[in-house]
């Protein structure tokens, strides 16, 4: 990989390197559903997952086999591109002007053939040990520090191990050790958490066969096209713990430049 | 100001907790649909004006540009995708200088982008993914996006000339060609 004066330097994209600290981290990417739980709604022990509540009906996600990569280098961008079975498409891009790693996510329509409602999720799988201990942005007021199976007012034993341990994300979730850091930022809200040493996990799509009784009486099945939504989405990972740089970019990526498109009905001279 | 109005109106609507969340049930769902796509499509007319003023310095000549609704979410624009020679307008709304990288759809071809002082920039062809050319709502004729880096200042609106060029893809000098490995 080519030096770019950046600070950030990937090697698209097992692994990357912070320049400035000569450190290099190791990062892999992978994709799961959780089958979602159905019940029968008659007492809140027997709830389905649905619109109001994540209830895998597992404690382990399946993992996506990746089906196709495709490398894409250029003057602007490197991109590294796998497909996964079920609908899943991961671009994995480096601009050689910024200093983030952006994946580019796209899932669906989710399959629901077999009957079972799936709830997908993507792992950024680092080498930081963080002892259980995550940080996820909430309401996006506070960063507030989030430790794994506890509660930092009461002793508490989950009955659910999954989603006991996902909190909201409105901009940022990171995990650090250190002089390390990884962050993801998201392009919109989403639930996240760090089930594993070194892992960042983001939920990214729900298709889901029954209501949970919550109120909206309905099942989370968006079928406008009769096939379910097709969703995508960015995450922009960063490395570095410059707070200002940081902040900028949760801004930048929720407030993205406003592109108008027109056609010119002039010849470039008179534009210029 | 009406159709302003009818935008703020509708990003009102919005606030609700269920548009925020999704527990609303379908039917709301495509009204919240309905209810900002034609906000939206109305107060693009603002933009349209102002923008036409801003070129011509009179709100009443015919315009210069029509702005297309494009839809960057599926890789998707009209405009762009089908004009031989468009212009990029782009807004940073945010307070300080930035970098952002633009993805525009367009079918496979040559392309030259200028900035607004009339140098040529870089700029680099990708392919759009299969994935994304196949979702079944997506009625759209590009085939890759031309991605530039736009140098935006605080507050700032620019705009940027592209042109596509008929010319052999290699022999471009705007450096559009992209290099494919698969496995």
């Amino acid at each position: 990989v080519r030096s770019h004066g950046l600070n950030v330097k990937p090697t698209i994209i097992d692994n990357f390197e912070n320049r400035a600290k000569r450190d290099t981290s190791d990062l892999d990417i992978t994709f799961h559903y959780y089958p979602g739980c159905v019940g029968n709604n008659r007492v809140p022990a027997n709830r389905s997952s649905g619109a109001y509540i994540f209830r895998p009906n597992a404690t382990s996600p399946k993992q996506l086999n990746p089906l196709t990569t495709e490398n894409f280098n250029g003057v602007l961008v490197d991109e590294k591109r796998v497909v996964y079975d079920q609908k899943v498409l991961s671009v994995r891009r480096h601009y050689k002007e910024l200093e983030f790693i952006e994946n580019e996510w796209l899932v669906g329509p989710i399959d629901i053939s077999d009957d079972v409602g799936k709830e997908f999720a993507v792992r950024y799988q680092s080498d930081i040990l963080n002892n259980g201990e995550f940080y996820t942005d909430s309401n996006g007021r506070q960063v507030l520090k989030r430790k794994l199976n506890q509660r930092p007012q009461w002793n508490v034993t989950l009955a659910e191990p999954i989603a006991g341990n996902y909190y909201p994300v409105t901009n940022e979730i990171y995990i650090e050790n250190g002089d390390k850091r990884l962050t993801v930022l998201t392009d919109r809200s989403q639930g996240g958490t760090s089930l594993q040493e070194g892992q960042v996990e983001l939920m990214l799509h729900r298709r889901l066969l029954h209501d949970d009784a919550f109120g909206v009486g309905e099942a989370l099945n968006e079928t406008a096209n009769g096939e379910g939504l097709v969703v995508r989405g960015r995450h922009r990972i960063f490395t570095t713990k410059d707070e200002v740089l940081l902040r900028k970019n949760i801004l930048q990526l929720h407030q993205q430049p406003i592109v108008f498109v027109s056609e010119a009905h002039i010849p470039y001279d008179q534009w210029l | 100001k009406f159709v302003l109005n009818e935008l703020k109106s509708a990003m009102g609507v919005m606030q609700h907790h269920d548009a925020i969340t999704g527990t609303e049930k379908q039917h709301v769902t495509h009204d919240y649909e309905r209810l900002l796509n034609q906000a939206i499509d109305d107060a693009l007319l603002i933009a349209r004006q102002a923008f036409n003023k801003v070129t011509q310095g009179d709100a009443l000549k015919p315009p210069l540009f029509e702005y297309a609704r494009c839809r960057l979410n599926e890789s998707s624009c009209h405009a762009s995708e089908t004009s031989d020679q468009f212009i990029i307008t782009v807004y940073n709304s945010l307070g300080w200088d930035l970098k952002e990288a633009l993805r525009i759809p367009v079918v496979e071809g040559s392309y030259e982008v200028y900035a607004p002082n009339g140098q040529k920039i870089d700029s680099q062809l990708v392919p759009i993914p299969p994935l994304v050319l196949k979702i079944p709502t997506r009625h759209s004729s590009a085939t890759h996006e031309l991605v530039f880096i736009a140098r935006l200042h605080a507050l700032g609106i620019k705009s940027f000339y592209i042109k596509k060029i008929k010319k052999n893809k290699r022999d471009s000098h705007t450096h559009d060609y992209y290099n494919v490995g698969s496995n």
